[in-house]
């Protein structure tokens, strides 16, 4: 009978060998047909990505040029046509931005290029590529990663859009201080939504769903900082437009929510360790339009904490705040006219854009730091989950 | 490999164009 001699992990050279004929079908059942939510959800974060690379590095090993371009492009290609068909799934577009990093740092990592080697062991060192300078090729890997990062922002953004200004503005939680209607009559308030209303609960459920889903992905750490606070500038930016459209919005308590919203926000941030990922400092327009609606707005020493205080508005902003700026009760009196003029001169020599209203389509440019991963390509096993049978480890 | 020979260069298309070459592949194929 003939015997099977299973073969020890160190044998393997962290390799994939498959024949021409069965790229198309490599490409199909590890990319177009693969479900995050289906067998992927079971996968070492990154598996795709280190399939296609051990494939890659025996395409290079047998020193074939056009096996190693078709394989690059097939797969671009395939991951370029999974994310157009379900390019709006918050998890499929997650799931590939991953990959395509872990894919990008893979063809750095194993280039032989110095640069990148400092942190691989003798046996990740002795599976460079051996043929083949991909450099021209990481380029436009690099460039698929921006493209479906920014489809990541913008799905993401159509899924908290519709929460922001109930959960950040209308839903109001601190009990006591919603203050007066201009009629008199108290207002109702309540800690439980109106069914169909968004919260600040919805917001902050939202975002840990984000983060938990990336974090499963493998997502590299640096960047999730950069996606969070991207999501941060979305909310303060859509929250302060619509403050600064709405006379409802201009009041003292409205700054008191606002604040305490922005709290738990931080506290979020916090809680995930992001504090130094930048995104707090982009709701400091936001943080400084609360802080106004709660100031005193009389005298010439108040007009100068003022324009001290609110460096990251534009002066367009602060004029429209103070004019819209309601009282809450007959006690209080609008913001006069002279004090909004005493603001106006203090800031004339201000140089800055006349825009009253912040880019909500403004994206931050994104950076792929590179990160080396610690995995040894040969103890890389393929689940049969994957019905990728027709690769043969090397 | 030995290590003094240089690996060779790959030039490859943008990804524009990588895109424009499976457009028309998906137009040649029945």
């Amino acid at each position: 009978h003939p015997v099977n001699i299973p073969r020890r992990e160190k044998d393997f050279q962290g390799m994939l060998e498959y024949k021409k004929e069965d790229e198309l079908k490599l490409v199909k059942n590890l990319i177009l047909e693969l479900k995050p939510r289906g067998v992927a959800v079971n996968l070492i974060p990154g598996l795709p990505a280190y399939i296609l690379f051990m494939c890659l590095r025996h395409a290079d090993y047998v020193n074939d040029d056009q096996k190693v371009r078709t394989l690059l492009t097939s797969s671009i290609n395939s991951i370029k046509k999974i994310l157009k068909k379900r390019g709006d799934d918050f998890e499929t577009v997650s799931f590939w931005l991953a990959n395509t990093c872990r894919f990008l740092h893979c063809l750095k990592q194993y280039s032989g290029d110095e640069a990148f080697m400092k942190h691989n062991t003798p046996k990740q060192n002795e599976h460079t590529l051996s043929n083949f300078d991909l450099a021209e090729y990481r380029q436009v890997i690099s460039d698929l990663a921006i493209q479906i990062y920014q489809q990541l922002i913008k799905c993401m953004e159509n899924i908290l859009q519709p929460m922001i200004v109930s959960g950040m503005l209308e839903h109001e939680t601190i009990q006591g201080v919603s203050g007066v209607k201009p009629t008199g009559l108290r207002k109702r308030t309540s800690s439980i939504a109106d069914e169909g209303t968004y919260t600040l609960d919805s917001i902050l459920r939202q975002l840990s769903a984000f983060h938990s889903t990336m974090c499963q992905h493998g997502t590299d750490p640096e960047l999730i900082k950069q996606v969070v606070k991207q999501q941060f500038y979305i909310i303060g930016a859509v929250t302060l437009n619509n403050l600064l459209l709405r006379k409802d919005m201009c009041s003292w308590s409205k700054g008191m929510q606002i604040r305490y919203n922005v709290s738990q926000l931080e506290e979020w941030l916090r809680d995930k360790g992001l504090m130094t990922c930048g995104a707090k400092e982009t709701l400091e327009p936001l943080i400084q339009a609360a802080q106004l609606l709660q100031v005193k707005k009389k005298t010439d020493e108040d007009a100068e904490a003022i324009c001290s205080m609110c460096q990251a508005l534009t002066t367009a902003q602060i004029v429209k705040v103070l004019n819209l700026y309601t009282p809450v009760n007959e006690f209080e009196e609008r913001v006069s006219v002279a004090f909004i003029r005493t603001i106006q001169t203090r800031l004339r020599d201000r140089c800055e854009s006349p825009q009253l209203l912040m880019d909500t389509k403004m994206i931050y440019p994104v950076t792929f730091p590179f990160s080396p991963s610690s995995l040894a390509l040969e103890t890389i096993q393929i689940p049969s989950s994957l019905n990728l049978g027709f690769l043969t480890r090397v | 490999r030995p290590p003094s020979r240089p690996r060779i260069l790959l030039k490859a298309p943008t990804l524009a164009e990588m895109e424009e070459m499976n457009i028309s592949e998906e137009e040649e194929s029945p």
